[in-house]
């Protein structure tokens, strides 16, 4: 939408109102995850900002297109809504933007079948022309998560949106994750140049190696390489498909001396959270004592030169195969990511050794699980309907295990698809737990392979375990102890655990979806679970209606804690000054210097109709006297005067 | 595994519901199926 007045700050502060449920606040932080990661955008609680976002549950998913400025302007996540990208699209228009079907060069790229579409919808597919709307020189997005899916409103079976390109019909309207163009465009939009929370992502393509330098006072280097003498044979960023490109960084053990190190440097970086999240791929050819090591170098004040200090030692064994993994850092100061190669073993040999490749540093909290799926890409296909595959049981932090179920060729109501459900797992030996189990969130992530973190489309959805669902037609809770509302199983490795019911979608994404992109690689399709507590989102959250003093400094006098503002009015600072913004409705509001006056519509209209009777009465007064006064006068003369014929 | 069959719980009612049909199922009638105009809007639409 055209026009500055519309934009919001770049960290805009929100309100999560009570009636939200709780799985959708969780996917709601997820989705400002998102934003802070891709984009400038940052969002904050609410602390007596004039504008804000209140985020309610309303009967649907709704919003308003950009800021207007009305104080409290209400976005909904009703019920269905609570999946990353549908919050992330209502944001889009709270940002300021329209959807993608609506520029004014549509009828370019898309066919609008108007017979198709339901009567009286066709308002729906209006354009706005480009003195209303700009689309910020990005060309039009089959791919935008702000498209219109090609069976919006229409009246039978038939597509209302058919694409000029034959090869986009089942792209548009997709809902994973921003496209590129979506990103492109908000970053234009808000003038970001980098993302809140990304801190370096590298490939390896290109020869400067993004910066990275080879650590001091080590006795070998990391070389850059297309392919290794013991392996691997290509790289994970490519996978050698291209030529002259797909590289990564190679340490090769089989020729470094016993007790050798390579150390490989990020470039410096600066940390704004004090926690991040180091993700790479990285495969092992070396021998089984050789070592990788994870360090920072942080850089202060009283260390100018840096100080190593020891993260973590990847453990994983020699395998032919590009393996995920993630480090959690916490560092607060200037610092660099030490990737550190030892030769521990004995011996010289021709190959093998350690290579690193498609590096992704934020400040975000890392993964808790990965589940690697190998051969997805064929499970695909010879999987009969409704059989599904386990993942391994895995224990959260507060002690809960769940598995995930992975039907690869979808189940009875709706073959061909990817359907996906998370249990709760109780594991022999494992006690301590409260049951029903309270407030855990799982999320269930197919992760986009893309080497590029702030490009990833990522499918997710997240159930949470409320502790006072029903299992339906039953007293036993759906979330209880799976050892009291589940069966006994046993894995194809002779682990024995309870299974507790299970909660998912059986429409989690398309095959032909998850066939694009980079969700499967080498054939095999990687999935990112967590479990996360979520108990301390059932608490409200401060409100206007439930805060009279938002914003206090105490140190001041000139402040909001002087003012109070009436009527769930807003104290904010104006220029130093407290002033209490008031609220306002559709034909109401309050005014005043403390909101303490209510005005209205109906009040304007008496107030006009009670001004023109006045005037009225006022001039039928004067018309009246006049008239009176003017009759006076010719009578007086009719009266004095002798009339007689003088010339008789 | 050999599992009983236990009670499942779909979320979404275990279809594909995209934005529009959902605000289509609770009768809401919003502009471009999602967006809420105020009265300017509205009147210039």
């Amino acid at each position: 939408i055209i026009g500055d007045e519309y934009r919001w700050p770049t960290v805009i502060p929100y309100v999560l109102e009570d009636d939200l449920e709780i799985n959708a606040k969780g996917v709601i932080l997820k989705a400002f995850e998102q934003y802070r990661l891709k984009s400038c955008i940052d969002f904050k609680p609410w602390s007596g900002e004039a504008n804000y976002i209140s985020i309610f549950k309303g009967s649907g998913c709704f919003s308003s297109v950009g800021n207007r400025r009305v104080g409290k302007q209400r976005l909904s996540i009703g019920t269905n809504c609570d999946r990353i990208a549908t919050i992330e699209h209502e944001f889009l228009h709270a940002l300021g933007f329209w959807h993608e079907q609506s520029r004014a060069d549509r009828d370019d790229y898309v066919r609008i079948m108007w017979d198709h579409i339901s009567d009286g919808r066709e308002h729906n597919f209006n354009t706005y022309n480009d003195t209303t709307s700009s689309s910020l020189g990005v060309p039009y997005d089959y791919g935008s998560m702000m498209h219109y899916s090609k069976n919006a409103f229409r009246n039978g079976t038939e597509p209302t949106i058919v694409t000029k390109i034959p090869a986009f019909s089942d792209v548009i309207g997709q809902r994973m994750e921003f496209s590129d163009s979506d990103l492109l465009k908000l970053n234009r939009l808000y003038n970001c140049t980098q993302g809140s929370t990304f801190l370096d992502s590298c490939d390896f393509e290109r020869e400067n190696i993004c910066g990275m330098i080879q650590g001091p006072g080590d006795e070998q280097d990391w070389t850059r390489e297309m392919k290794a003498t013991g392996g691997p044979d290509t790289d994970y960023s490519n996978l050698g498909k291209c030529n002259g490109s797909g590289y990564f960084m190679h340490f090769n053990t089989g020729t470094a001396n016993t007790g050798d190190t390579a150390l490989l440097e990020s470039r410096l970086l600066y940390p704004k959270r004090g926690y991040q999240c180091l993700q790479f791929f990285y495969y092992n050819s070396a021998g089984t004592s050789d070592k990788l090591k994870i360090h920072v170098r942080e850089y202060n004040s009283t260390n100018p030169n840096g100080t190593l200090r020891f993260i973590k030692t990847i453990d994983s064994a020699p395998e032919r195969l590009w393996q995920l993994h993630h480090v959690s850092l916490d560092v607060k100061t200037k610092f660099r990511v030490v990737f550190e190669g030892s030769k521990e073993g004995t011996g010289t040999t021709e190959g093998g050794g350690l290579s690193l490749d498609d590096i992704n540093i934020s400040e975000t909290t890392c993964p808790e699980f990965v589940w690697r799926v190998k051969n997805f890409s064929e499970l695909m296909t010879t999987t009969p309907t409704e059989k599904p595959i386990y993942s391994p049981p895995f224990t959260s932090k507060e002690g809960y295990s769940f598995q995930m179920q992975l039907f690869p060729n979808g189940v009875e109501s709706n073959p061909g698809e990817i359907a996906v459900y998370a249990n709760l797992v109780a594991l022999e030996g494992e006690t301590g737990q409260i049951w029903p189990c309270p407030w855990k969130q799982m999320t269930m992530m197919l992760m986009d392979q893309n080497p590029h973190i702030q490009k990833r489309m990522n499918n997710q959805r997240s159930v949470t375990t409320d502790p006072n669902r029903k299992i339906t037609e039953t007293d036993n809770f759906f979330w209880d102890d799976p050892r009291k509302v589940g069966p006994e199983v046993t894995a194809p490795d002779g682990l024995k655990y309870f299974q507790g019911p299970r909660a998912g979608t059986p429409v989690y994404l398309t095959h032909l979806r998850a066939r694009s992109r980079d969700f499967i690689k080498n054939g095999d399709a990687i999935f990112l679970l967590s479990m996360e507590d979520v108990s301390h989102l059932t608490e409200s959250q401060p409100t206007p209606a439930t805060t009279v003093h938002p914003v206090t400094t105490p140190s001041s006098n000139n402040n909001c804690s002087s003012v109070e503002c009436l009527n769930d009015g807003v104290c904010v600072m104006d220029e130093g000054i407290p002033s209490c913004r008031c609220v306002v409705g559709k034909d109401w509001w309050y005014y005043g210097d403390r909101c303490e006056r209510k005005g209205s519509l109906m009040d304007k209209t008496i107030l006009a109709l009670a001004s023109s009777l006045s005037v009225l009465g006022v001039m039928l007064v004067i018309t009246i006297i006049s008239v009176i006064c003017v009759k006076k006068k010719y009578k007086n003369r009719d009266s004095g005067g002798v009339i007689s014929n003088t010339y008789a | 595994l050999p599992t009983g069959k236990i009670t499942d719980h779909d979320v979404d009612g275990g279809q594909d519901l995209d934005i529009f049909d959902i605000n289509e199922a609770a009768g809401l009638d919003l502009f471009e199926g999602d967006i809420v105009l105020d009265e300017r809007q509205a009147r210039n639409s």
